[in-house]
């Protein structure tokens, strides 16, 4: 008897997988992935047999990231129950860096200007944009903890085919974000969402973006806070994080569904008792009952 | 009863080895029943961590074993199920008896090194076998 046709599909595509190779026939023409092709990360894990070895990330910026997944899921994998954002999947892009960054004023806290270019042509259609920051390594020896108050002016300068006409029309924007450094505080977020969403929006593969930050400490600081110079050393040029919703049926839509799965029966307050030691799993069913209505 | 009774003490004592074995046979549960079993993989074992970077540790957990006739309570199978295991034993052998399938499944949360040298969090759906059943 014929296998169920779900199976034969399973069984077909992992045949043709084990064959395919990069520039044969069954593979696609432009060798992009086409998401309804193979689910995103049957693709990764597939091409990467046949593809040239991948450009390795900066290891700070990978660093950042496993920090990310360390607060995200488990150590087996599983996304941590306790996440209450919006987003399932999540980008960093290192810059292509257009011209050498001047150094910054490190005793006034002025980062260096930037000039970069980012290549966004991994986010695919089905992946909304939640946020979006520009993470600066920082290596901040501030004595005490300090609120230190950063002012952004940052050029977007739209590099898309539709811009190749006229000469890319820059959009300046000063972005006003506040952060708060503590003892050997690595990272600095510079939320640029408001520059991004039109560009992810309308899947703009390039990002052009220049600009400077001045960071320096927040006014109402005690003043014994106020000694010395800000001491910045700003240790690479800015890496740009998308925290994306992706809507296709292969990614994880946890935030829809009932932290244990079980089908929202019709009333909930017929519910049996939650099981002893289950009362934070009542409370989360409660707060993310909530959510939705 | 107590002829009924009588009659049966007259009746020869088979070897109670064979017999009672035989009997018992029809109510011990199958020692191979559909059930959930590990089978833990390292992306290194596939020479996929040098893009893959977490989990190191990957169970995608699967299900095996015969579904017995009583589907029913213990896997949450349909009524069909139960038919068609009657269609088995009964009218047509021909007719598969019920597969042990995954049921139910968890998320996975994996963390890549993309083509161009971006990285990439992604959580996807259905990556953990978590229950089986007979269908």
């Amino acid at each position: 008897s014929q296998p169920p046709r779900a199976e034969a599909w399973v069984a077909t595509n992992a045949a043709l997988e084990s064959e395919v190779e990069p520039g044969s026939s069954l593979w696609p023409a432009d060798g992009r992935d086409r998401p309804g092709l193979l689910p995103p990360l049957f693709k990764v894990l597939s091409d990467g047999r046949g593809e040239a070895p991948r450009l390795q990330p900066d290891s700070r910026a990978l660093q950042y990231m496993k920090k990310l997944y360390k607060a995200y899921a488990t150590k087996e994998g599983i996304p941590k129950a306790n996440r209450n954002h919006l987003y399932n999947t999540v980008r960093l892009f290192t810059p292509w860096v257009q011209q050498k960054q001047a150094p910054g004023r490190q005793e006034t806290g002025v980062l260096p200007p930037a000039d970069l270019l980012f290549n966004l042509d991994r986010v695919t259609a089905v992946e909304h944009l939640i946020k979006s920051v520009l993470l600066y390594t920082l290596d901040s020896s501030v004595s005490v903890s300090s609120a230190v108050q950063c002012v952004c002016s940052l050029v977007m300068k739209e590099t898309g085919t539709s811009s190749q006409t006229q000469p890319s029309t820059p959009r300046p924007l000063t972005l006003q974000s506040r952060f708060e450094f503590r003892k050997k505080h690595k990272w600095a977020e510079i939320d640029v969402t408001p520059l991004l969403e039109p560009l992810v929006a309308s899947s703009e593969s390039h990002v052009h973006l220049s600009g400077n930050c001045t960071c320096v400490k927040d006014q109402q600081q005690r003043p014994a806070a106020q000694e010395g110079p800000l001491n910045l050393t700003v240790l690479a040029s800015p890496s740009l994080i998308l925290y994306l919703n992706d809507t296709s049926a292969q990614a994880y839509h946890g935030w829809y569904s009932l932290p244990y799965r079980r089908r929202p029966s019709r009333g909930l307050r017929q519910q049996s008792r939650p099981a002893p030691g289950a009362g934070e799993e009542a409370a989360q069913v409660g707060r993310s009952s909530r959510r939705q209505r | 009863g107590q002829d009924a009774v009588g009659s049966q003490l007259k009746q020869p004592l088979v070897p109670a080895a064979l017999n009672l074995s035989e009997y018992f046979k029809q109510f011990v549960f199958p020692q191979d029943e559909c059930e959930l079993h590990d089978f833990r993989l390292s992306f290194s074992q596939l020479k996929w961590d040098n893009w893959i970077v977490a989990p190191h540790r990957y169970n995608p957990r699967y299900c095996k074993g015969d579904c017995p006739r009583a589907v029913g309570h213990r896997y949450g199978s349909p009524v069909h199920t139960v038919v068609q295991n009657i269609i088995y034993e009964k009218l047509d052998s021909s007719v598969p008896r019920p597969s042990c399938v995954p049921a139910r499944y968890s998320p996975l949360s994996v963390l890549t090194i993309e083509p161009g040298g971006s990285i990439a969090y992604k959580e996807y759906e259905d990556m953990i076998a978590t229950k089986c059943t007979c269908r």
